[in-house]
């Protein structure tokens, strides 16, 4: 099921959701 | 008093039939609609008043269509007469339009669009007359100061079915969807504009361009965390410093989010929620796709 | 989901369309599904049997574009342009978009330079009005242009075809997902506990309050 497996390998790319100095800072 | 008034009458006739808008329009605008005289209801002060804006239309003259309409306002509320009422709402969205407040023409227009009769007294309402009125009112809209009370407008409008079917759906879509529009389809938009918006402002841009940077700004704050000025420009086709002016504005009447550094000269965008939502949305997203992924796997059988 | 559902129909129509041609007819439905502007999946024409079948034969060019659009860049079709039909608009364009797709891939922050690098652009606005127009704008990719910082982060990005091997590696994150879940609601379960125990704490300390002032108050009336 290849349409499956795409989106799964594109799920997989979504974490970490964000990657930016300001939410590093709000998160920690 | 009774025959001049008929004499008027009938000379403003003549001069609607030379199509002499305005002539005829001074010319009923002389009757004296205080007087106590038989015959000069209500009914009547709101039919000339309304007769004379609608005549100072025809001739794009907003100034002294306005002065009859506000006339018309104190009676239209007590009016029983369905085609009056109706005349005065398309009058009334005709002379906001002219006066170019565009969101509120467009709001009118929209709702004279979703009359449901298709006879009022004598006249007949067609299709083509309310689907002009739906044309009109997202013109209107697009032409607005984009901001959060356009993109209420603009989600009423690309949600009713009935707009899909218009000419200028395409360029709808774009505007709801908050995409920046190229030259080419501005240009096509342009064609189906009237001449008073396509007018040039005191900045020597016009209606239509005003519009259509404001708009792209706006969809670059979506695209962009920060941009340039000179990039900015560039996007926008217009100088820089012009391009910074129009974001500060946009910024300061609270129609955008953001912030100007003139030391980098840059603009920093700010969305509309604080990161740590973001964050949540996103993770809303991922739990979404994966529920999808599980709902099809389901539905193949794994 | 959105991608896979705009392009369901027309993966189903070129999986048809190859089935039921050979040779040079195969070989422009090939060319057909890699210029569309919507495909941006062709493991499904490659498992065809008549494609496969192009292995070894005048038209195995065709076989190799159709490999390289399904999990290749554009600098392997530079590597490789010898051996590869030469490409027409379209297809350099599609090639470009699933190349940012494989770059999103590994990394979520994407530098300028390298974008330029690998799509073979000039300068920054050509970059940008591609990233928007092409690949933001077309559905494959969602995210956010920094200037200052010169790079794209990426939100989101649709999933090209798999690569042989890339499996592994999918099921190893997975497995990885699932431990770290596993582990954060134990670690939630063990602070609901330590709230019911403090809780608990808690309210015996404000009984043994309330029992000590009430007998303080009988004390003093007598």
């Amino acid at each position: 099921e290849n349409s499956l497996l795409r989106e799964v390998s594109s799920l997989l790319r979504r974490l970490p959701a964000i990657e930016s100095g300001k939410f590093q800072d709000d998160f920690l | 008093e009774e025959q001049a008034l008929t004499i008027r009458e009938k000379l403003a006739d003549l001069y609607e039939s030379e199509e002499q808008w305005s002539k005829a329009a001074q010319m009923l605008s002389g009757i004296d609609l205080d007087s106590g005289m038989r015959g000069i209801d209500d009914t009547y002060r709101l039919s000339k008043c309304v007769q004379i804006a609608r005549l100072y239309l025809e001739d794009d003259d907003a100034i002294n269509a306005e002065a009859f309409i506000n006339k018309a306002s104190f009676l239209v509320s007590n009016s029983q007469n369905e085609v009056l009422n109706l005349q005065y709402k398309v009058c009334y969205a005709r002379i906001l339009d002219l006066k170019r407040k565009f969101l509120e023409a467009a709001i009118r227009y929209y709702d004279i669009s979703q009359i449901e009769k298709r006879q009022i007294g004598d006249e007949e309402i067609d299709e083509a007359a309310l689907e002009q009125a739906l044309s009109a009112a997202v013109t209107c809209t697009i032409l607005a100061g984009a901001g959060p009370q356009r993109s209420r407008v603009l989600a009423t409008l690309y949600k009713d079915e009935r707009c899909s079917k218009l000419k200028i759906y395409p360029i709808l879509q774009k505007v709801y969807l908050e995409r920046i529009l190229r030259r080419p389809e501005i240009d096509a938009f342009a064609e189906e504009l009237k001449p008073h918006q396509k007018a040039f402002l005191p900045d020597n841009f016009t209606v239509l361009d005003r519009a259509m940077i404001e708009h792209n700004l706006l969809s670059a704050s979506k695209l962009y965390t920060n941009i340039s000025f000179d990039e900015l420009g560039t996007l926008l086709g217009i100088p820089p410093h012009k391009a910074e002016k129009i974001a500060s504005k946009m910024i300061y009447e609270d129609r955008m989010r953001g912030s100007i550094d003139q030391v980098e000269a840059m603009i920093h965008f700010e969305d509309d929620t604080e990161e740590l939502q973001q964050w949540d949305q996103q993770i809303v997203g991922v739990c979404q796709s994966l529920n999808n992924i599980l709902d099809g796997m389901a539905k193949r059988g794994f | 989901m959105d991608i896979e559902q705009k392009q369901a129909d027309l993966i189903e129509h070129f999986v048809k369309q190859a089935s039921l041609n050979k040779g040079s007819s195969l070989a422009s439905i090939i060319i057909e599904a890699t210029s569309n502007p919507s495909l941006f999946a062709f493991s499904e024409i490659l498992a065809v049997p008549n494609v496969a079948e192009l292995q070894g034969t005048e038209h195995s060019l065709y076989l190799n574009l159709l490999r390289l659009f399904a999990h290749g860049t554009w600098s392997d079709y530079k590597s490789s342009a010898g051996s590869l039909p030469p490409l027409v608009a379209d297809q350099i364009l599609k090639l470009k978009q699933l190349t940012v797709l494989t770059l999103a891939e590994t990394s979520k922050v994407l530098p300028y330079d390298h974008l330029m690098q690998e799509l073979d652009v000039t300068n920054v606005r050509e970059l940008e009005d591609f990233l928007i127009n092409e690949c933001m704008y077309a559905g494959i990719v969602r995210g956010k242009l920094d200037q200052f910082r010169r790079c794209f982060q990426v939100l989101f990005a649709a999933g090209r075809d798999l690569r042989p091997g890339q499996l592994s590696s999918m099921i190893q994150t997975m497995t990885n997902w699932l431990a770290t879940s596993d582990n954060l609601l134990l670690t939630i379960q063990e602070k609901i506990k330590w709230a019911d125990a403090m809780s608990e704490v808690d309210k015996k300390h404000k009984k043994e309050v309330e029992d000590r002032v009430e007998e303080m108050k009988k004390t003093v009336v007598s």
